[in-house]
């Protein structure tokens, strides 16, 4: 799981069985407590600048936790914070692959306390914002046992020596082995000048996360479990790959770097875009990409969402 | 691509968790993204001396337990905090 903490954002991918929407009360009490950040209505909801939550189907929801189990559970507990909220359901849902998003409509309110100048000098970031995400199931099994570390895990009893400096920190170092054997560093062509941070974490017995950063405002996050029978790994990036990598690059690029590292035998594609006129990578996906004669386009849907276009894209394995 | 030092600029590494952390149970896949926008921009922040990450990491930890997460480490640039966390 990773959380993601701008100056005016948050964002919060979390794995497992974990609770994700119980913490909405508390960001908005401390935000308010803290930051003098008052976003509340007369009927006691927020509005923030936008929200969005979203979410592949469950391989397992009777395993999830209280309102996670059923997707219009989670609507109504979302619906007692938001006044201006939208669910959508992408995709065929009788096969368990489908897709939900829940989405505020902008308050651009929020937009009034700006600082023209400062605005002026951020347009492009702000006016072309893009998120891709790759969810993948049924990995290739050599490519998921590279994600296999069965490391000793100590009890919690036992003694931790705390003088262990970072580098001898066996998830972490095991975690960075992994992003190294299997390129996921290089997803991106960097420009000369780019800077590049890297966090990740082997699980034990298996599994893998890691939180990647460009030019310090850009990320990519990987969240991989490489169990046999559910095998699944995701991808989500915010990084404008036209821009980092000098127009060298395109999300379909990005995309086939990705699949070439886990081989699913299905996977679904969203792509969040502000600006679609600016994005090179959103034309070449909703035309007839070839992303090699493995896969067969299942779904192509789009979406006309207030202020963004939403994308969704499901290929199998001929 | 990334070098080895990368190992060694965590602004936070919890040891204890990374060597105790069994994830036998973590079954599913598929997760939850929670993406909450407070402005459109930190332009638009108007007392820009307190943001987002103005909030101390002991909070944050906090809001991550209701949702059943603990931090393993943190890198943190000039524009951004990124969290690794269990599960």
């Amino acid at each position: 799981s990773s959380l993601f903490v701008y100056d005016h954002k948050i964002t919060m991918k979390t794995c497992g069985t974990t609770t994700t929407l119980f913490c909405l009360e508390e960001v908005f009490k401390q935000v308010n407590l803290l930051l003098n950040w008052n976003c509340t209505l007369d009927n006691g909801k927020f509005s923030p600048y936008k929200v969005f939550y979203s979410r592949r189907s469950f391989m397992f929801p009777s395993k999830q936790r209280s309102i996670h189990r059923n997707w219009n559970d989670e609507v109504d507990y979302l619906n007692k914070f938001f006044t201006n909220g939208k669910s959508y359901t992408v995709g065929r849902s009788d096969q368990g692959t489908h897709w939900n998003l829940y989405v505020t409509d902008t308050n651009e309110d929020s937009l009034l306390n700006g600082d023209t100048e400062c605005h002026e000098t951020n347009n492009y970031e702000y006016n072309n914002d893009e998120t891709v995400e790759i969810l993948m199931t049924g990995l290739n099994h050599k490519c998921a046992d590279q994600f296999v570390c069965n490391r000793e895990v100590k009890s919690a009893t036992s003694s931790i020596d705390e003088k262990d400096n970072d580098a001898d920190d066996e998830g972490h170092l095991l975690g960075y082995n992994m992003t190294k054997k299997t390129g996921l560093d290089k997803i991106y062509h960097e420009s000369k000048n780019s800077c590049f941070h890297h966090d990740a974490f082997a699980f034990s017995p298996c599994g893998y996360s890691s939180n990647m950063i460009i030019d310090d405002k850009y990320y990519y996050t990987l969240h991989v479990t490489p169990e046999k029978g559910w095998s699944y790994a995701s991808f989500e990036s915010n990084v404008p790959v036209n821009a980092v990598s000098d127009n060298k690059q395109d999300n379909v690029d990005v995309l086939q770097k990705v699949l070439k590292v886990f081989q699913p035998t299905e996977f679904c594609l969203t792509f969040f875009c502000k600006n679609i006129q600016n994005s090179r990578s959103f034309q070449r996906l909703i035309s007839d990409i070839d992303i090699g004669p493995k896969y067969t386009k299942i779904d192509k849907i789009i979406y006309d969402l207030d202020d963004y276009q939403l994308l969704y894209l499901r290929f199998e394995m001929k | 691509t990334i070098t080895i030092k990368e190992l060694t600029n965590h602004s936070y590494i919890d040891h204890e968790l990374s060597a105790t952390l069994d994830s036998t149970e973590a079954f599913e896949g598929p997760e939850k993204l929670l993406e909450i926008w407070f402005y459109p921009d930190p332009c638009a922040i108007p007392d820009k001396t307190k943001t987002l990450r103005s909030i101390p990491v002991q909070i944050w930890t906090d809001i991550l337990k209701l949702v059943k997460c603990e931090v393993l480490s943190i890198k943190s640039t000039k524009c951004m905090d990124a969290f690794l966390l269990s599960e």
